[in-house]
């Protein structure tokens, strides 16, 4: 997850 | 997910039906920016565009984010409509003066020179993250150019400010606990986006506590 810019979040 | 991510999701979406509860109950949309209103739309509809890419039943966060997403897209526009047509003439007009135009400029440059990735994904993305941050500053300058606020809006703005404020918890949890780390984006706008609402908390809770209305100096 780390790196990818909080896509998971809304 | 944790706790603060679902807490801060709920209050989202209170926020948003608290909103729309105003309108219908008071008939007018006294005292809400419209300008808040369509940053919010943009916001959205730059931030969700991996809805197009993303399978929803990919897995269970998938699932659920893509429900929120929809729901936060469909909501904003279906607000703006209310405010465009049908309560048009309660829409208070003069005092939503706020020039968007150089929140979303200023947002738009400093997505250039501050991204993830140099791919046009990311800019979006990171312009939708700064846009935010800064999104509910008409309406904020609508309450202290009206003064007197009405309950429902300003528990609306308290929610809405809640909710950053427990992404920060978010954060700081998954910091920890999953070791997710290089977030730096994200984490300055939300911690930027919550000090926005520091002096509009102060009052509200002031205001709770008198058990007035919400007076803004």
């Amino acid at each position: 997850a780390s790196g990818s810019g909080g896509k998971d979040e809304l | 997910m944790n706790i603060f991510r679902l807490a801060a999701d709920v209050l989202h979406v209170v926020s948003i039906f608290l909103l729309l509860l105003k309108i219908k109950t008071s008939h007018s949309c006294a005292g809400i920016s419209l300008k808040t209103q369509f940053l919010y739309m943009i916001v959205f509809s730059t931030r969700y565009l991996d809805l197009f890419f993303t399978k929803p039943w990919h897995s269970a966060l998938t699932f659920y984010n893509t429900i929120m997403k929809i729901l936060f897209l469909s909501s904003s526009a279906y607000t703006i409509y209310l405010i465009r047509n049908r309560y048009k003439h309660t829409y208070d007009k003069v005092h939503d003066t706020f020039r968007i135009h150089y929140l979303i400029a200023g947002s738009a440059v400093l997505a250039l020179v501050f991204h993830i990735r140099l791919t046009p994904f990311e800019i979006i993305w990171a312009f939708s993250v700064f846009l935010e941050a800064v999104a509910i500053m008409p309406q904020l300058l609508l309450l202290q150019e009206t003064g007197q606020v009405e309950n429902i809006t300003s528990h609306y703005i308290f929610c809405l400010g809640s909710y950053r404020a427990l992404y920060i918890c978010n954060w700081i949890w998954r910091y920890f606990m999953e070791h997710r780390r290089n977030q730096w984006l994200a984490w300055a706008c939300g911690t930027v986006q919550t000090l926005l609402y520091a002096d509009f908390f102060y009052y509200y809770i002031l205001s709770q506590r008198q058990g007035k209305k919400l007076r803004l100096p």
